[in-house]
This record gives C-alpha cells, sequence and structure tokens, in this order.
C-alpha cells in the first residue's frame, strides 16, 4: 500500500475570479504533480523520493507560490523557503530566505542529507548550496509580471501583504 | 505554498513544503513552511504533516507537530477530528489555511478553514483525485 497528498496553497479564493481556463490550468498542473510522485510509490520507491518528485514540478511551475511562482518582497527579491522530514528516523532538512536556488526542496533535503544541521538561511544557505554543487540561478528566473504587479498594487493601496494575497499558494 | 505527504510500500512516511512567502514581506520575515514542527513533520508513529496558511498562526500552534503528538497519543482513528481541532485551534487565533497529512494507515486527509485550498490525492487502492474549492465536485473521479 502507499498513499499520497499533495497541496497548492490555501486561503481566501473567489471561485469568480476563477475562470474555466485558469481553472483547468491549475487542475491539470496539480494532476501533474500527484501523477509525478505516485509514479514514484507505484515503483516502489520511498516516501522521501515521492515527496520530492511531486513538489518539484510546482516549484517549477509560475502557477504556485514556490520556486519559479515566488511572490516579491517588499524589496522585489525572491525568498524562498522550504523543509523536508523522514518520519523513519526524524531527519529534517529546511532552508529560508534563498534566492539564487531553482529547487529549495533538493537543496533542504541537502541540508538533512550532508550536514549536521537541519535549518539555514540565507546566503549562508546559499553558500552551502554552491558547496554542494547547486547551479545559481539568476535573480529574472523567479521574477514574474503577474507578481511583481500584486507587489505594486500593494504599495500603491497601501494593502498589507495578507489583503493582496488572494490565497497564501 | 507548495507541500507534500507520503506514505511509501515500505510503510514509511514523509513531509515537505516549500514556499516563496508573502507578498511584501519585509525585515526577514519567515512563515511556517520551513520550521520543522509548524509547517511541517513526519514520524513514523503518527503521522506526515504539510502545512499552508498563515504562518504566523501555525507558528504559534506548531500545528505539524501538534497534529503528530496528538494522533500518536490518541491513534489512528481519530486523525480526521485531530487535524480538524488542531485547525479549530488556528482558526480561534484568527489564523487560516490548511493541511494535508498521512496516517501510517495510509489514510490521506486534508482539513482547511478556508473557502479553497488547491489540493490533491492518490492512493494505491486507486483514489486519484485534484479539487480546489472546498465543497465542491471533484475534479477527477474517486473510484
Amino acid at each position: 500500500r502507499w498513499s499520497l497528498a499533495i497541496h497548492g496553497g490555501a486561503g481566501t479564493l473567489d471561485p469568480a475570479q476563477m475562470t474555466p481556463e485558469r481553472r483547468a490550468e491549475y487542475e491539470a498542473a496539480l494532476q501533474a504533480a500527484l501523477d509525478a510522485g505516485r509514479a514514484v510509490l507505484a515503483a516502489g520507491g520511498s516516501a522521501m523520493e515521492a515527496v520530492q518528485a511531486a513538489i518539484l514540478p510546482m516549484e517549477d511551475s509560475p502557477l504556485f507560490n514556490a520556486g519559479r511562482g515566488a511572490v516579491f518582497t517588499w524589496d522585489e527579491t525572491n525568498e524562498l523557503d522550504a523543509s523536508i522530514m523522514d518520519g523513519r528516523d526524524r531527519s529534517a532538512g529546511a532552508v529560508a530566505g534563498v534566492k539564487t536556488v531553482k529547487n529549495p526542496i533538493l537543496l533542504a533535503d541537502r541540508v538533512r542529507t550532508d550536514s549536521e544541521h537541519v535549518f539555514m538561511i540565507g546566503s549562508g544557505a546559499e553558500s552551502f548550496a554552491v558547496s554542494k554543487g547547486f547551479e545559481v540561478t539568476p535573480p529574472e528566473y523567479f521574477a514574474s509580471e503577474a507578481r511583481l504587479k500584486s507587489l505594486e498594487r500593494m504599495k500603491a493601496d497601501k494593502l498589507s501583504a495578507i489583503d493582496v494575497d488572494t490565497k497564501f499558494g | 505554498t507548495v507541500g507534500a505527504v507520503a506514505m511509501d510500500t515500505q510503510g514509511n512516511l514523509a513531509a515537505g513544503t516549500s514556499t516563496g512567502g508573502m507578498t511584501g514581506k519585509r525585515w526577514g520575515r519567515v512563515g511556517d513552511a520551513p520550521m520543522i514542527g509548524a509547517g511541517t513533520y513526519a514520524d513514523n508513529r503518527a503521522c506526515a504533516v504539510s502545512a499552508t496558511g498563515w504562518g504566523e498562526y501555525f507558528i504559534r500552534v506548531g500545528v505539524a507537530h501538534e497534529i503528530c503528538a496528538r494522533l500518536r497519543m490518541a491513534g489512528e482513528p481519530g486523525a480526521q477530528a485531530i487535524a480538524d481541532s488542531v485547525m479549530a485551534d488556528v482558526e480561534a487565533l484568527g489564523g487560516d489555511g490548511g493541511v494535508i497529512l498521512i496516517t501510517p494507515a495510509g489514510e490521506a486527509l486534508y482539513s482547511f478553514n478556508t473557502t479553497g485550498m488547491y489540493r490533491g490525492r492518490a492512493t494505491s487502492e486507486g483514489v486519484n483525485e485534484v479539487a480546489i474549492f472546498g465543497g465542491e465536485e471533484r475534479a477527477s473521479a474517486t473510484p
């Protein structure tokens, strides 16, 4: 037996803003992530491998607030956070505030498997990534027009982050 | 925020979460997603959890670990009630969001106190579904 569950964010959603086309796009992206994790488990792969396989397509999609689709900070940068944990031995890895790593979930796992630490942040986490052979991803990769507009609207309307994020994903 | 939880054919559990944070965040703000115990937790004795939502509240409740700890004490039949109860704690403090979890029996559950959560689940028994809003028809059929 195996099981898998995924999420791509939650929050206050307005069904009126979700066009059929947009909805189909999200559902297809969720299904692709689910399929990636399912393929690992169905082939006898580990839960740890399946979790990463499911998260990677969502980090690579501009639809979700992670990896490529990350929202902007106040200073118009994209900062990424991730964590991962293995139920077998409760080994865990986490990173926060990294700006140059394409897939933070892989870096979090590297912290888990290849360091004596659990949590690394900012430039230190990025240096660790480089030392482990991760490519440096330029900021343009994470900078999407739609997310920048959300930030500009937030600043122009003096909204809070909570107001402008129609959902947390 | 995105996340995944899984149980493999060996019965082992895992959880992961990844996020870009909140629009316009300042001062090095960090939410629950990278915090082991708040946004992510996995323990073969209890469950695997990944959370998404208003991080400040998920951190204060210690959502992922709290669900696992209660489940370890109470046992699996109450998993949905435990997850709902912890999410009610989050709501009582003023936060919202949701969690996905997998129990050692392979039960894949959701709990969220918002109008929607982008989510999906699949099992070796043939469950295969994705959904976005609460209380909606499923986007794909579950046998």
